[in-house]
């Protein structure tokens, strides 16, 4: 391997985090337990947020190519930068 | 789909860097070219340039860190997170997970010449892009022989400083950016600590100050004494200070506190009185007395501010504090004063607290002042630490 990846992201749970800690959903997110509510609505618009700054097929869930992407070795500043970021690119 | 600019850059074009912790499986000498080869790729398109300090203050520092390292944002081992880097507003340092295989000119392990310059991308105020060939894009491609910038990164770092090719002098000397929209101006220092741009008096071992507010022009304002200043994004505004009762008729000098509501409307506290000014004209049947509005607020007051964590009123005297909500009735609960010690790292008897326009809230004492983080709720960490000193890093001094 040229590179190892780290554990794939392959549960909702393992993306929720992944999408809180990179700027897609309420970094309280981050932390499974800290009992924040999500609808399951608003983590579909986030991994959509996410497919389309990606340049994936924007399918609304984890499907084996975001799991890949979102496994990928990367930088740890989040990609949005206050909400709806963007939209004022 | 196109760059990101995050919203804050450096004031100077010599930028200064030091690596303070260097990872176990390079040489150092390695690790020196290929960061100075990472800062190259920027310099090549704008007019910046860096220099390597290898000891002393300078803007960019560079550590290679495992786990948590104390700016709670953990690394995560191998592979996953690489590294991270803050934008010039939180400081520009930039921090690599020690434990990846950092190589060099390898398609083994994790290219650090590459990610180094990414990373430096967001020192430098760029955020992530959505284009996939670019630098600043998030993900790691592995390792690119014929390395170049693309295109989107060209633009994106000329927006902020500019193209090469005419490289300015720079005259700055300070080697940490003071926060945002304060004085960068030249170190002319005069006997008393001053620029001479008329904030002698906030300078030196006096840098004591009333209140300071933010004004409904979105300007910091200091009063001290019968003057007050205005603080603009480059230093003290000139014309500064001003006499308090030439500019804001009816108004006393050596003022208790002052913050400006989401009315737009600013109001300031002395002894048991406050005055309401809408656009720094004063209103009808003012001042009144804190009973009239203020009900449970203490006369003589050390200081009052709209906290950025949620919005609310909050009223300083000595070891006390009172929350003030105008939705709520009686806006001031019953379970107040509550003791200073629950804003974890404030002194006692403060002289002035602000909400500043970047949303953070500073407090100030005795020339010195605290940045408070709203979500560990204590004072914040920061590089160098709190408290810092009030005139170096806001009046220009």
């Amino acid at each position: 391997l040229n590179h190892v990846d780290a554990a794939p992201v392959s549960t909702d749970t393992q993306a929720m985090m992944y999408l809180a800690r990179f700027g897609y959903l309420d970094p309280a997110l981050q932390n499974p337990s800290s009992g924040a509510l999500i609808s399951g609505d608003s983590v579909r618009r986030a991994i959509i947020d996410f497919q389309s700054f990606a340049g994936l097929n924007q399918t609304g869930i984890l499907d084996p190519e975001t799991s890949t992407w979102m496994s990928k070795p990367r930088c740890g500043v989040r990609d949005r930068v206050g909400a709806g970021s963007s939209a004022r690119r | 789909k196109r760059y990101a600019l995050q919203g804050s850059r450096w004031r100077v074009k010599q930028l200064t860097y030091s690596i303070t912790k260097y990872p176990s499986a390079l040489k150092t000498a390695d690790v020196d070219r290929e960061l100075a080869k990472a800062f190259q790729v920027w310099e090549d398109v704008t007019e910046l340039t860096f220099v390597h300090l290898r000891t002393g203050k300078v803007h960019i520092e560079i550590r290679f860190e495992s786990g948590e390292h104390g700016d709670g944002d953990a690394f995560d081992g191998t592979g996953g997170t690489l590294a991270h880097a803050y934008f010039p507003i939180y400081g520009g340092d930039a921090h690599f997970d020690e434990s990846e295989t950092w190589t060099i000119n390898s398609y083994k392990g994790t290219n650090l010449f590459q990610v180094a310059a990414h990373e430096f991308g967001h020192s430098l105020g760029l955020s992530h892009s959505d284009v996939r060939s670019a630098l600043m894009a998030p993900f790691y491609r592995g390792y690119e022989p014929n390395f170049k910038l693309d295109n989107d990164d060209v633009v994106a770092i000329q927006q902020l400083y500019g193209k090469s090719g005419n490289v300015a002098t720079t005259t700055e000397t300070s080697s940490r950016p003071l926060p945002p929209g304060r004085a960068t101006t030249p170190r002319v220092s005069f006997d008393d600590g001053s620029n001479g741009r008329g904030n002698a008096e906030l300078c030196g071992s006096e840098g004591k100050i009333d209140t300071m507010f933010t004004g409904p022009d979105n300007k910091a304002y200091v009063f001290k004494g019968e003057k007050y200043w205005k603080l603009e994004a480059e230093a003290v505004a000139p014309g500064y200070p001003r006499s308090i009762r030439a500019d804001w008729e009816g108004l006393p000098g050596n003022i208790d506190a002052a913050f400006t509501w989401t009315n737009g409307r600013t109001y300031f506290f002395k002894g048991s009185r406050y005055w309401r000014y809408t656009n720094f004209e004063l209103d009808a049947d003012y001042p009144k007395d804190l009973s009239e509005g203020f009900a449970g607020v203490p006369s003589n007051i050390d200081t009052a501010l709209v906290w950025s964590g949620n919005g609310k009123i909050y009223f300083f005297k000595g070891s006390q504090y009172w929350r003030f909500d105008p939705q709520q009735k009686p806006p001031i609960k019953s379970t107040y004063p509550k003791d200073i010690s629950n804003w974890e790292g404030l002194p006692n008897s403060l002289d002035a607290a602000f909400q500043f326009t970047n949303g953070y809230s500073y407090f100030f004492k005795n020339g010195q002042y605290w940045r408070f983080n709203d979500r560990s709720f204590k004072v914040d960490e920061g590089q160098p630490g709190y408290p810092r000193p009030a005139g170096k890093w806001w009046f220009g001094c």
